[in-house]
């Protein structure tokens, strides 16, 4: 023998007793093992009964078990005055599950041929949350809200409590957890009523680097507080207010702390009460600020955009240089210059320098020199002359010989030319004449 | 030159002595790299001569100190229609020679002009002519050791052709004169260029301006009565050798 597999769970059904609506045979022993899902239970509808009645339903009978436990005995017929007839009225097992038993004995009455029963069964989703609080002291199913499903339920629990991890209790809940969103609102639970005592709740606020938080306590703040000639003394009940790399202050009285800036990008709340002492409890208000860099400075001969009054995290800055200079960072000449404003407060990378350019040693000229009429060392705007070897060499035509060095660092002339001059030779000159005073 | 007189230093610094095979010529420096001079001097029987058979020298006055530091040719370029085999055919009588090195000007060494063109050779206007070539003394001709040069008046053209006409009388294979040439000298004689300062300069002033009006080319005697220099017309040839320093 091998166990029958478990009846697959069913969402409704029918049932009927053999051979209807013929009549049943004699001696028989059927059982039907009704299942449905989990959740439901079943509610089963008898369209027609008709068995044999007798006293207790001795004879014939249709027997209806839960967990073998008989609850129903169902025989006789609808207007018979024996036996035990179900009626009109549906009947509903206990949890999803119900087995019927129909049975007939060796006589059945000659006179009258019974035709057994016809029923028609469907799943009926439970209400859990209506069942009665199990006698064993585990407590309601719920600790405060029950939500029914379609199979199921569900705990909830009212505002100010989280559902516990058991998913049925709840617990006093502090609001806590990690505030990251750039403002919000935080209050100790109950506020402004007291809450339970024993309240030992954690805040954090954490955004991101590069902002700051700043705290704004509403008025109505109200933490016990002992009095001692030093000052009240937050000795039972505190809330504590942790800043990065900050010794932590222990906050109570009634006055509200007003507006905290933390100039910190987490903060750590810890409200703590005895089990002693009313403390109505405080709310804040919380914003971000982007974090603050130092003015940038200036530089010679450059000019940093966007001006501003403060640059704040993100902000970008750029260097440019006034005509004729060139961005230079650590000794190395660079293109183009950026800097942006940390989430610590800093530049990404310090200002550069604008350094004036040249336009490098002007092309030697063949047969001729080059001086230096203005200027020093080949800077921008710095003037030089091209000249020929006279009295043998001469500039080709009357073009101006004079160089500027132009801030894309040419030789330029005047006329825009940016090729040097060139060295004609002069012919037929000579520097010694032949002179004849004979006559 | 006949008749002349020591040219002083740096007076005639386009002045190039030319010695091809051992035999004196002249030449001109008309630019960083080129030398002119005539046909006649760098064309043995019919060919040009080798580039390592010419010897160029400039920037002195003086023969023995100027063969001290010779210039070499890179190439010789002769007038394509120069056709001498005979020698008395002196039409065309211009080369131009390519120096391997570019020359530094400076007072001693400097190019003569080039004509404008549709420059006028006017009868009676003073040349220069200057050369290493033979020169007279005491009625002896004799080879001279240091730069000569003599003015000498451009002679009208018709007047030298009867003069070349006269000659033929006492002389055969006297070479025609064309008008490619042009002809300067005295009439008495005496003063002239002769053996030695082929391919020297005749040179023209205008501005102040020497210009190559002529390259030493032939002549019947030298400084002979009756008789002129001929020179090769150079504003006849601008264009080849204008066009033969470019292609080169």
């Amino acid at each position: 023998c091998s166990p029958l597999p478990e009846p697959e769970p069913q969402m409704y059904g029918e049932v009927q007793s053999p051979l209807y609506p013929q009549p049943y045979p004699p001696n028989l022993q059927e059982q039907w093992d009704l299942a449905v899902p989990e959740g439901y239970q079943i509610r089963l509808t008898f369209t027609h009964l008709d068995i044999e009645a007798s006293a207790n339903c001795y004879y014939d009978s249709l027997t209806v078990f839960y967990k073998e436990k008989a609850l129903w005995k169902f025989c006789g017929s609808e207007n018979s005055a024996d036996g035990h007839h179900p009626g009109n009225q549906p009947i509903l097992s206990p949890g999803n599950s119900l087995t019927l038993i129909f049975q007939s004995d060796s006589n059945n009455p000659e006179a009258h041929q019974n035709l057994g029963f016809s029923a028609q069964y469907q799943a009926i989703d439970i209400d859990e949350c209506s069942a009665p609080e199990p006698g064993d002291g585990s407590g309601p199913l719920c600790s405060q809200i029950c939500l029914n499903t379609l199979g199921s339920y569900l705990c909830s629990c009212h505002h100010g409590y989280e559902l516990r991890s058991d998913q049925r209790t709840c617990v006093l809940s502090c609001g806590g957890g990690i505030f990251d969103e750039p403002e919000g609102h935080l209050f100790s639970p109950g506020y402004p009523n007291h809450p339970p005592h024993a309240v030992s709740c954690q805040y954090v606020i954490s955004v991101q680097e590069g902002f700051t938080i700043t705290l704004n306590f509403t008025d109505n703040f109200h933490i016990e507080s002992m009095d001692s000639p030093e000052g009240p003394q937050c000795l039972h009940h505190w809330l504590e207010l942790t800043v990065r790399d900050e010794q932590p202050i222990k906050l109570c009285g009634r006055t509200s702390p007003g507006v905290i800036v933390t100039n910190s990008n987490m903060v750590k709340l810890e409200y703590h009460t005895d089990d002693e002492g009313q403390s109505n409890g405080w709310s804040l208000d919380y914003s971000t600020h982007r974090v603050k860099c130092p003015l940038p400075g200036s530089v010679a001969k450059g000019r940093v955009t966007p001006s501003l009054s403060e640059y704040l995290f993100r902000d970008y800055i750029y260097v440019r240089c006034d005509q004729g200079y060139k961005l230079m960072m650590n000794g190395r000449e660079i293109e183009s210059f950026s800097t942006i404003c940390q989430s610590n407060g800093k530049w990404h990378r310090p200002l550069p320098e604008c350094r004036i350019i040249d336009c490098g040693e002007p092309d030697p000229l063949l047969n001729g020199g080059v001086a230096f009429l203005s200027g020093f060392q080949n800077q921008y705007l710095s003037v030089i002359q091209y000249r020929c070897n006279e009295p043998f060499y001469s500039l080709l035509g009357d073009a101006n010989v004079n160089f500027t060095c132009d801030a894309d660092r040419k030789w330029r002339s005047t006329h825009e030319v940016i090729d040097s001059p060139l060295c004609l030779p002069v012919c037929g000159q000579p520097t010694n004449h032949i002179n004849v005073y004979q006559r | 030159i006949f008749g002349g007189q020591d040219a002083p230093d740096n007076t005639i610094p386009w002045q190039v002595l030319l010695s091809v095979s051992g035999k004196r010529a002249g030449g001109m420096v008309i630019g960083d790299r080129w030398v002119m001079t005539a046909a006649h001097n760098i064309v043995d029987k019919g060919a040009v001569v080798s580039n390592d058979t010419l010897q160029i020298f400039m920037g002195l006055n003086e023969v023995t100190a100027l063969k001290k530091s010779p210039l070499f040719a890179a190439s010789i370029h002769v007038h394509p229609e120069y056709n001498n085999p005979s020698y008395v055919d002196y039409n065309n009588d211009i080369a131009l020679i390519k120096l391997e090195d570019t020359l530094t000007f400076n007072s001693s060494v400097m190019p003569v002009c080039l004509p404008e063109p549709g420059a006028t050779y006017d009868t009676g206007v003073m040349g220069l002519v200057s050369g290493f070539g033979l020169t007279i003394e005491n009625n002896r001709q004799i080879l001279t050791n240091q730069l000569k040069y003599v003015y000498l008046p451009v002679v009208d053209q018709q007047t030298c052709r009867d003069s070349i006409t006269s000659a033929r009388r006492r002389s055969n294979n006297i070479p025609d004169l064309t008008t490619n040439m042009f002809c300067a000298g005295l009439p008495e004689g005496g003063k002239d260029s002769c053996q030695g300062d082929s391919g020297s300069p005749f040179t023209l002033t205008k501005d102040g301006r020497h210009w190559a009006a002529g390259i030493v080319s032939w002549g019947v005697d030298c400084g002979r009565k009756g008789t002129y220099g001929v020179y090769t017309r150079v504003a006849n040839y601008l264009n080849w050798i204008q066009k033969t320093m470019q292609e080169n």
